[in-house]
């Protein structure tokens, strides 16, 4: 009698979660913007076998944001996943794999992600700030005061921004805006750029030198503003690029 | 309705008897979630 059919694989079975690591992994390293993604759950697993030791894996993934930007050197392990009161993002993505003499290599993935409601976040925290767009002028506004704010105050490069990572903003009981960005070292000494900051570049790739601001904007009862910036170093092989105009 | 009386009863008859405490395993998928779901 030919020999049953394997039973299906569920998705915790240690074989979906080995290729999930693949598949996340995958996705970390062929991202080039905003925050690195961590698995939350496998949804589903379906295996097309193509012969003796070779299948066709099907991954479908639910993901969630970390507190890492994508440029991090913070291994993802290390990474903490945006808590539910921070107005968490979800990452839904359908991968295609290969298992080859036991070997997963990603074929093909496909993801968008979406922030939790509104409703969800208010309905546990009504004070929580919520996720603001890119173009609102609050975050804009704090973004560019924070970044002069550090670069007024650094001994070190002169930093340019490379992108805002996210920006939620508080409404009561105070009027505060928190805001995420990516930086990058220029060529500049800060006092240098004092003088002519148009003049300052990014560093080439190969001195490249990332780095991450976070900073909160009291806007009333009375403006405050704090900023931290770390610079992660030179990172050689990673770099960063200018996201198309096209894409939000 | 009409009932296929033949298959109700022979239904009746394939019914494996479940183990008193039977615990039927979960489904395989979706799997755990392992931080919270929105």
């Amino acid at each position: 009698a030919p020999a049953a059919p394997p039973a299906p694989l569920g998705c915790d079975d240690p074989e979906s979660e080995a290729a999930a690591a693949v598949a996340v992994s995958y996705i970390n390293g062929h991202s080039h913007h905003g925050y690195k993604f961590a698995l939350n759950r496998i949804d589903n697993i379906r295996i097309l076998p193509q012969g003796p030791n070779n299948d066709i894996i099907f991954l479908e993934l639910d993901l969630l944001e970390t507190t890492c930007h994508i440029l991090s050197p913070t291994p993802l392990q290390n990474c903490t996943v945006r808590s539910f009161t921070e107005h968490a993002v979800e990452g839904d993505c359908d991968v295609k794999l290969q298992k080859v003499d036991g070997k997963f290599s990603v074929l093909a993935s496909k993801c968008h992600s979406h922030a939790d409601s509104s409703e969800d976040v208010l309905q546990v925290c009504p004070e929580c700030p919520l996720l603001a767009t890119w173009n609102n002028t609050e975050v804009l506004t704090t973004v560019t005061a924070a970044l002069n704010d550090h670069n007024s105050k650094t001994a070190d490069a002169y930093l340019k921004l490379l992108e805002i990572g996210r920006a939620r903003i508080q409404y009561a009981p105070a009027h505060v805006a928190l805001v995420e960005f990516a930086v990058a070292a220029t060529n500049c000494s800060a006092a240098q750029a004092k003088d002519n900051a148009e003049a300052c570049q990014l560093l080439p790739d190969d001195q490249s030198n990332y780095g991450f601001c976070a900073a909160t904007m009291v806007l009333q009862p009375s403006e405050d503003l704090t900023v931290n910036c770390q610079l992660y170093g030179h990172q050689p092989g990673v770099t960063y690029s200018q996201p198309a105009q096209d894409t939000s | 309705p009409v009932a296929k009386r033949a298959v109700a009863e022979a239904a009746q008859h394939d019914k494996v008897p479940r183990p008193v405490g039977f615990v039927p395993p979960p489904p395989p998928c979706p799997g755990k979630i392992r931080h919270f779901k929105i």
